[in-house]
């Protein structure tokens, strides 16, 4: 259980950064 | 991982990256803890498997925050920088593929536990030839009875977090089949045991019965075995 909460931690931190990266360059753009 | 790849591609363009210093600091966090998680799950698992297997996927995720954070140093101080984007996709993309198989190691620790079950039952259904008194038949019934409830509880557990319906399916017929049959081969062995003390008439047929149900609960549970070792991404093609 841990483990998996542990790794949805980790799509959830990622997909964020994917996000971040990419609203700021579409508003660039 | 392909829309950083699509962002580096346009960034030929000449746009600038953001300071990801924050979103990249979540996801250190985040491997922190899956990290200490997972050593956890190491030190406190008896799976020799598990225990050879997982270091590596930790490894390869705490790498891939290591390229994040580069990333971000490396951007905040030229936010056009070619290398940085490059390790920021890099890093990410190490950051699933290791979690992935962080995942898949644990999962196929919990199968391997599940089979184990499964397995001690088939170990007691090999014994059911050669029980011919009423005393090993309660023995029989005593061991056998926890042994299966143990592993008909962890299947349906399993098929009912299966997101494959075809493999979901399977164990939940399977697992149908070896709940009816259990009580007609307890019935049969007591059939047998019956005719063997009145003399033994009609024995053959009633071994044979007896057998014949031994075999059918066991083949069920061999198909329950090989389903749980399945995995939709084999089945898919592993695309």
């Amino acid at each position: 259980e841990m483990i998996l909460e542990a790794a949805k931690s980790i799509i959830a931190a990622t997909s964020a950064l994917v996000r971040a990266a990419s609203a700021a360059q579409r508003e660039l753009i | 991982v392909s829309r950083l790849v699509i962002l580096h591609e346009e960034a030929e363009d000449g746009n600038a990256m953001p300071d990801l210093a924050r979103p990249v600091q979540a996801v250190s966090l985040a491997v922190n803890n899956l990290v200490k998680v997972g050593h956890e799950t190491i030190e406190s698992s008896d799976d020799v498997i598990l225990r050879q297997d997982m270091p590596s996927a930790l490894h390869r995720v705490e790498n891939a925050a290591t390229l994040l954070q580069q990333a971000s140093d490396m951007l905040r101080a030229d936010p056009y920088s070619g290398p940085a984007r490059k390790k920021l996709i890099e890093g990410s993309r190490g950051i699933l593929q290791g979690t992935s198989a962080l995942l898949l190691c644990f999962d196929e620790s919990e199968v391997r536990k599940i089979v184990k079950e499964c397995k001690k039952v088939l170990d007691y259904l090999g014994v059911a030839e050669v029980i011919d008194t009423m005393e090993d038949l309660v023995q029989f019934l005593r061991d056998i009875s926890p042994a299966l409830s143990r592993a008909a509880r962890e299947v349906a557990a399993r098929a009912a977090e299966l997101t494959h319906p075809p493999h979901a399916d399977t164990l939940t017929r399977c697992l149908d089949s070896v709940k009816q049959l259990a009580p007609v081969l307890i019935c049969s062995m007591k059939i047998y045991i019956h005719i063997l003390t009145e003399g033994g008439k009609g024995i053959e047929e009633a071994g044979e019965n007896r057998n014949y149900l031994a075999q059918k609960m066991a083949d069920e549970i061999h198909e329950i075995i090989r389903v749980l070792q399945l995995t939709s991404y084999v089945e898919d093609g592993g695309e």
